[in-house]
């Protein structure tokens, strides 16, 4: 079965996600 | 953090639903594909609400579909 997802989708921006040190 | 239902999903407008899924989906990809979370989210965030939610309930099929996620962005990058 092929998948339904999309590699040219486009890239997510988290507001309130920081990465840990 | 209280989960995201269905009803807080839909009081919020149609532009922010996305985003509200994706900051919850974004921390979770984080923590098994570091450098291709905000790819992997973006690709998630084009499935249906309704779905979205029950992955974020179901760790199994969210980590299926994380899978399946990489597997199409590696096959992407094969070919080009």
């Amino acid at each position: 079965r092929k998948s339904t997802l999309n590699p040219n989708a486009k890239e997510f921006n988290p507001r309130s996600f920081s990465q840990p040190k | 953090q209280e989960p995201l239902t269905a009803s807080r999903l839909a009081a919020a407008p149609l532009h922010e639903q996305k985003q509200m899924i994706g900051e919850r989906l974004y921390p979770l990809i984080h923590d098994v594909h570091t450098q291709l979370a905000g790819k992997i989210t973006g690709m998630l965030l084009e499935i249906d609400n309704s779905e979205l939610l029950l992955m974020l309930e179901s760790p199994e099929s969210l980590h299926a579909k994380i899978e399946e996620a990489v597997a199409v962005l590696q096959a992407h990058q094969a070919m080009e």
